[in-house]
């Protein structure tokens, strides 16, 4: 499903340059389940933005079924992102006029599915992850662990082929982190829903079949987990 | 040094209200180390804010030093603030067109340090906190965990003598996470800093006196975690 080959990511900074990923090569098969470890700023952030064609590499390749992202069009790479890719930001990324409800549908209205359709879908996603008293809400009405699982369900609302999660459960309880957690793992083994997270946190890590751990923008090691 | 009497806290959204808090009462004593823990929207970040002088209860009394926030004037209140609190936010709140050394230094040129002072102090908690190499980048040219310990070194800058801190290593691998906590742990014994944590992360929780476990808005239990 994606191929990374001997991908590189420079950020200028001034007179400065500073090498975020320095050479990484790496193959996501349809329903893996995986997860990238390493300290803060090791560039776990900058390689999800590759992988999920929100941010280009300065020198290698993404591959996305077999397709180089940086050879399509712009519409074409907007394609992927909305219906086989979603993605939950490390900073939430919500539309601040939106309600908890619109934000989840706006994919949706995007992707020009049926108002009736949007309807069931969002409820759904919103009984998910626990949010149905709070579907009014505005994001800055919500707590922080609130914003993020509206950031979960609307990268799933399209039922995306690919979920990128940059540190899902980076401000849930433990309970809540595990319903969520739960969620994606029964996508993941009966819809073979493919998912490439990060986190710093051992619970999320035991959901995964294969454990990355990057170090200062290169793989460290590879680790096979999943149990037969 | 802080003490809440019947603390409420409501939250109007359209024709509802919200009882964010429902009633806390607490008092912390200079040198307590004091974890807030809780699911998702249960409250934490919302009674932080008012120990903090961030926001105003609805009902009952929040007391710094003996004296009641609410009847203090503007000025006084900006006062403590800036002297006496070094709050990290959960989000952040960084600014964006400053870099990590005039973010951190803000508080500094605020209360009138002179430059040279500020620029030691300022270097001092930028190598304590692992980001020397970043002082010229900005929020947005930082990873996640890079911005938080901006946030955490910035509310240490002041001296200040009680530190307010929202879920401050959720974006944080462990051994930086740890680093962070020592040097929190250190200023607690040498220094008698107060610290009121809330946190998800037990590892965060072991470095607590006392645990404060929140539910609905209500304390469900205190529990002494000092080991003598
Ligand atoms: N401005 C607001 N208007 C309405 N409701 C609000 C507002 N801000 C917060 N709330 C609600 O108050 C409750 C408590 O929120 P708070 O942010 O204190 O939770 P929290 O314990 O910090 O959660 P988390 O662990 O997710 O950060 C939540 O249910 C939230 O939806
Ligand atoms: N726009 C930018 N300009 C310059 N440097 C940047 C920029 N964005 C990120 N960096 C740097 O690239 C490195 C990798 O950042 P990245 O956000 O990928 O780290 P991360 O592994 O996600 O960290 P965290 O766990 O703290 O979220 C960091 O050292 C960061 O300072
Ligand atoms: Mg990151
Ligand atoms: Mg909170």
């Amino acid at each position: 499903l994606i191929a990374l080959d001997n991908v590189q990511k420079d950020y200028a900074l001034g007179k400065t340059v500073i090498h975020a990923i320095r050479g990484v090569t790496l193959e996501v098969k349809e329903g893996d389940f995986l997860s990238i470890v390493g300290p803060s700023g090791c560039g776990k952030t900058t390689l999800l933005n590759m992988i999920g064609c929100i941010d280009q590499p300065t020198d290698g390749r993404v591959m996305f079924e077999g397709k180089d992202l940086k050879r399509l069009s712009d519409n074409a790479q907007a394609e992927i992102r909305l219906t086989k890719i979603g993605f939950i930001f490390q900073s939430f990324n919500l539309i601040p006029v939106l309600n908890i409800f619109e934000n989840i549908e706006l994919p949706l209205v995007v992707a020009r599915v049926p108002r009736a359709k949007r309807r069931e879908r969002v409820a759904y996603l919103v009984r998910t992850v626990g949010l149905e008293e709070f579907s009014d809400h505005k994001p800055d009405e919500l707590s922080g662990g609130q914003r993020q699982r509206v950031a979960i369900a609307r990268a799933l609302v399209n039922s995306p082929d690919l979920v990128i999660a940059d540190e899902p459960t980076a401000n849930l309880d433990s309970a809540t982190g595990d319903a969520v957690l739960s969620v994606m793992e029964r996508l993941n083994r009966e819809e073979k829903v493919t998912f490439i997270f990060s986190t710093h946190n051992p619970e999320v890590m035991r959901f995964a079949h294969r454990i990355v751990t990057l170090r200062d923008g290169a793989i460290a090691s590879i680790e096979n987990t999943e149990r037969a």
